[in-house]
């Protein structure tokens, strides 16, 4: 079972909590808000109110005994860059750390940190692709140019198999799953992991991987 | 050439405005604070100062020709609803807006807002499944228990090719790409497309996709 710090409870760190004790892994957490850690303790194996910036504070707390740590301080900026010069300076093997600009970001890697996030630049880079994309409902990029990607059925592809319609060798992208329509309309969608024999049907999505031109072309050619 | 308008440039709203423009998007922002405004005229089309909860303001600097609106405010959570009123009734097609807490969401879609956005709580989400898989160096978790994942290439992989080592045959996960070491170490990963004679080699990362439990047995089996 792992055991998971947490140092700041913003948004960020409480969507973090929440997701981490649902789970079931042991989630600590400390914030320098004595409301908040009131608020927390319900959600959390152990919320303890102090300061990240005072080592003590941690040790007390029982952060040494943490398998990663994450440090969710985001505007307090230099507190977030003592809190995580912190956590390596007591040994915890993995520190992931929220930055709030590209400075941050080098900051906090140059102090220590094993992995950086950038939460809102993150999610604004991906909306700002599927925005710009002509037909895809939704864009992951996974690296430079490389997606996944939602796309409407194209017509010539509705009543054929996936085998039939030989999308990666006619488009050099691979479907991955359908989304279909559930029959209840209030329920979200099915998703069907592909199968050569999978039958397209009219109103289907399709999960494709591929390099973002021909992803464009497929979703283009409807 | 989509016009992208843009509400509040706080990280979310800056970061979106960056991307966007970067890639030849024709952007249009609003923003309260002045120095905001300021800072943020050299990166976008159009850059003005104003208040989003008067819907004069929105006319007055041209939001209601933009084919997409993103209401960018986040803790001014009765501007950032007021600034979504506004914008669908000023008839804009499709109006995506932040949420900083489900609550938040739930409001903004009810009064109309086409897409909401949980920059915070999706970045966390997807941080705490690749906090808690095995081996899954990172995680995009694409439908519930449904994830595009990156492992370590297992032991009984290496110098197979991908046609050989049949992972979707045994493991019911398909290899999207190999992320592999670039020969210069200061480099980052080269990302190769899978396809089946690429042979596997020792410290190459795979990106696979499938059902959360098969993508964690393929992790395990090292
Ligand atoms: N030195 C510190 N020690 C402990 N907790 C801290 C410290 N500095 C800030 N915090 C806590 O971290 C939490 C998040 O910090 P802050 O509000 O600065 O970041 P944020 O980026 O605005 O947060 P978010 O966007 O995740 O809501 C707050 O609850 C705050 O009390
Ligand atoms: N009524 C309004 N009209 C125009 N701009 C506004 C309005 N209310 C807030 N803003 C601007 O929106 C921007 C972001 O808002 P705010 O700081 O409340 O959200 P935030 O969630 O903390 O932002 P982020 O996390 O994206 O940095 C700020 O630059 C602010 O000036």
């Amino acid at each position: 079972m792992k055991r998971i710090g947490i140092i700041g409870a913003g948004r960020f760190g409480q969507s973090l909590a929440g997701s981490l004790a649902e789970k079931g892994a042991e989630v600590l957490l400390i914030d320098q808000n004595r409301e908040t850690v009131q608020e927390m303790s319900e959600y959390v194996t152990k919320a303890v109110q102090g300061d990240a910036t005072n080592p003590r504070a941690l040790t007390d707390a029982g952060f040494q005994d943490c398998d990663t740590v994450v440090v969710a301080i985001g505007s307090n900026v230099e507190g977030s860059i003592m809190a995580t010069v912190n956590c390596k300076e007591l040994g915890i093997p993995t520190v992931v750390a929220k930055a709030v600009s590209d400075m941050h970001g080098k900051v906090l890697k140059r102090v220590g940190a094993d992995i950086v996030v950038y939460p809102n630049k993150d999610r604004a880079t991906r909306l700002a692709r599927s925005l710009l994309a002509r037909n895809p409902i939704d864009l992951f990029e996974i690296a430079d140019g490389v997606s996944v990607a939602e796309v409407a059925a194209p017509e010539f592809l509705i009543d054929k198999t996936l085998a039939e319609a030989a999308v990666r060798q006619k488009y050099g992208v691979t479907v991955l799953a359908i989304r279909r329509l559930a029959d209840d309309p209030r329920l979200p969608r099915q998703l069907i992991i592909a199968n050569g024999d999978d039958k397209i049907q009219r109103e289907d999505r399709l999960l494709v991987f591929g390099v973002d031109k021909k992803i464009d072309d497929l979703a283009h050619d409807n």
